[in-house]
């Protein structure tokens, strides 16, 4: 492998575009800084390693091959140009709703694709979900991605990115499930329908305040044992939006659609769309059907 | 599971994996042999006759077979250490895998048992989302962590970067409820939780032997059912491929699931669980005196001078 | 292959570690589902 052009450097790694010489193809390689983490290998690296071993998926960014050089951990993963967020940001770029179902569709089968295997993503937002070269939504980075835990463990709530995190990570749960994944593909898919981000909020306690200002606030009739979370009690309760309302903030979402993003946006967590519902949901049967996404542009 | 890295790179035939360890020894054999002549070589002159001699008796390599008896009673003090440490079920048995999948990729002549102990168990914590920092680790193994740290990448690079492990547990906690269904109202529950129980340590016996190369998790798990109670689990198979009807012929090619797409014969699956159940019960177990002696020649192999 | 290879009977099972939990407010508020630890038990029993 060749390592020619720097493209990017997070916290723990920084990332190289190159090529594989055997075959010419072009790939990314995330060089894993070690120095940096006095624990030994970081934590993000070992789950990266960890869940892309295991799956093989058209829509998940697939990890070719793995090395350690010059006590670097390598991993290498297929190219994958551009993303979602750049799409989104980039007014330049006109898309169509079936430019955007196709995407929700793409989205929506590496979520359901790691769910079946039992994995969480935990950090699903428009700049992992990449675009290859021949149009294919692809979910990646996952650093934050650990298998559904046991049903005595308890898991830290400090996971997903702000915007696009789900209110029961909002209230602080410890034993919550993939709908955290599919709150956040809900978002998205807002964000996609308005091209501005749907519910940014400016700090963890602003987010809560968007959320259901946006969304309503959850009370226990509609999510049951809501008011147990602490930080229930000092919230500023907001009517639901109406239908119309909804109708009048996405202008150009069928009913179909809102129905879909209502289901993925449902606060209670337990009544929350799955994977296999939205898959399977009237959204994507009926017109337009989802784009060729070799065919978008 | 097929699709997983666990049976992808770990699942063996009992020829391969035998094949696979005789190589790894072979290999560390030969460099330590030339090592040693190397030694004897370049101190010539200060080496008399006896002093070679005894190089040469006590400095041998162990062979496959001890290194795997040195293996063993190494991975019984990862579960021991692992468990001492309070850590949960699976993060044992995570730890107990990788420390012994370590050794199907290196010889203990390179990689002494006890030094990389520690970091197997530092590894599991991590990969199983039961992060303990580098220091309280230490202090509660008063470990070293310069030598846990040293041995992180090469034992990663062992496990050839797959850290996804399925453990017969949760098969376990399946079939326990799929027990319930097939044999409604035919099973007591409080014997049931008692049986689990004793499954569950059973497991964790069974992952200190080749079983889990040979078999997948849940064919791990019906053995140690069957081990624990034939009668029970024999019944709930025969119910489970042949439904009420017994007299359907027991080695018709029967289906499992609903859309006939898989089949799974009966007679198969019991023959496959037996040989398993064998392999479980004959858990290989190493004398400390063997261990002490095979040790010995590993320490002398790596420092011909002490001799 | 996305058939599933087992039926889910919860109301057949009894298992009262995981029906504790399903009456913990905290789970029950986080979105704790009884059917989610089944289909993953016996996902990897009938893999």
């Amino acid at each position: 492998y060749t390592k020619e052009k720097k493209v990017g450097e997070g916290t723990y790694a920084v990332v190289y575009l190159g090529t594989k010489q055997s075959t010419g193809r072009k790939i990314a390689v995330k060089e894993i800084k070690t120095s940096e983490f006095k624990d030994g290998l970081d934590m993000s690296a070992i789950r990266e390693v960890k869940y892309l071993q295991e799956i093989q998926h058209e829509n998940v960014i697939e990890l070719v091959d793995i090395f350690l050089a010059y006590d670097n951990l390598n991993l290498v993963l297929e190219f994958l140009p551009s993303d979602l967020e750049k799409v989104i940001k980039d007014k330049s770029i006109l898309f169509t709703p079936a430019d955007i179902k196709s995407w929700m569709l793409m989205t929506l089968r590496g979520v359901h694709h790691c769910h079946r295997n039992f994995i969480l993503h935990r950090d699903l937002k428009p700049n992992n979900l990449l675009i290859s070269p021949d149009g294919q939504i692809k979910v990646a980075d996952f650093g934050l991605a650990r298998t559904f835990p046991s049903a005595q463990e308890i898991l830290t709530s400090n996971v997903v990115t702000r915007w696009y995190r789900a209110p029961e990570l909002l209230f602080g749960a410890k034993h919550y499930t993939s709908a955290v994944d599919i709150w956040s593909t809900g978002v998205i898919f807002a964000e996609l329908m308005l091209r501005i981000p749907y519910l940014p909020g400016q700090t963890d306690v602003d987010q809560i305040e968007v959320t259901f200002r946006a969304l309503g606030t959850p009370t226990d009739k509609d999510w049951p044992d809501v008011s147990f979370f602490p930080a229930y009690n000092k919230l500023q309760i907001y009517p639901p939006p109406s239908r119309e309302e909804l109708r009048r903030r996405f202008i150009a979402a069928s009913e179909n659609a809102l129905n879909f993003m209502c289901g993925m946006l449902t606060m209670n967590p337990q009544k929350r769309w799955n994977a296999v519902q939205c898959l399977e949901s009237d959204y994507f049967k009926e017109a337009p059907a989802p784009s060729d996404p070799s065919t978008i542009q | 599971f097929r699709h997983s890295s666990q049976y992808r790179f770990w699942s063996f035939t009992p020829e391969q994996l035998e094949q696979k360890r005789i190589r790894v020894n072979a290999q560390a054999v030969q460099s330590i042999e030339e090592d040693l002549r190397n030694f004897v070589a370049d101190n010539k002159t200060d080496l008399n006759e006896e002093e070679i001699k005894t190089i040469e008796m006590k400095a041998v390599p162990v062979t496959a077979e001890e290194e795997l008896k040195l293996i063993n009673l190494y991975a019984k003090k990862v579960q021991m250490i692992a468990q001492r440490l309070n850590l949960p079920t699976e993060i044992v048995a995570t730890s107990i895998t990788f420390f012994r999948r370590f050794y199907l990729e290196n010889s203990v002549h390179k990689f002494e048992p006890k030094a990389i102990v520690l970091t197997t168990i530092f590894l599991a914590c991590k990969s199983d989302n039961y992060f303990i920092g580098i220091d309280s680790f230490c202090e509660k193994t008063r470990g070293s962590k310069e030598q846990i740290l040293k041995y992180e990448f090469p034992l990663l690079e062992s496990l050839k970067f797959s850290l996804f492990n399925h453990h017969p547990y949760r098969p376990l906690h399946g079939f326990f409820l799929d027990i319930q269904a097939v044999l409604h109202g035919k099973v007591d529950l409080n014997y049931m939780g008692h049986i689990y129980d004793r499954c569950k340590k059973r497991i964790t016996e069974a992952l200190l032997t080749d079983a889990v190369y040979f078999y997948s998790p849940p064919q791990i798990t019906l053995s140690v059912l069957m081990i624990e109670d034939e009668a029970l689990t024999t019944r709930y198979l025969e119910l489970k491929f042949h439904g009420n009807n017994p007299d359907s012929s027991a080695d018709a090619e029967e289906t499992i699931s609903q859309d006939n797409s898989v089949n799974i014969s009966l007679e198969k699956l019991v023959t496959l669980i037996r040989d398993c159940k064998r392999i479980i019960e004959e858990s290989p177990s190493t004398s400390v005196d063997e261990a002490k002696s095979i040790a010995a020649r590993l320490y002398f192999c790596q420092n011909p001078k002490d001799l | 292959d996305v058939s599933k290879r087992y039926t889910l009977e919860q109301s057949l099972y009894s298992d009262p570690f995981i029906k504790d939990l399903q009456e913990r407010k905290d789970f029950i508020a986080s979105g704790f589902r009884v059917d989610y630890v089944y289909e993953r038990m016996l996902t990897e029993a009938f893999m």
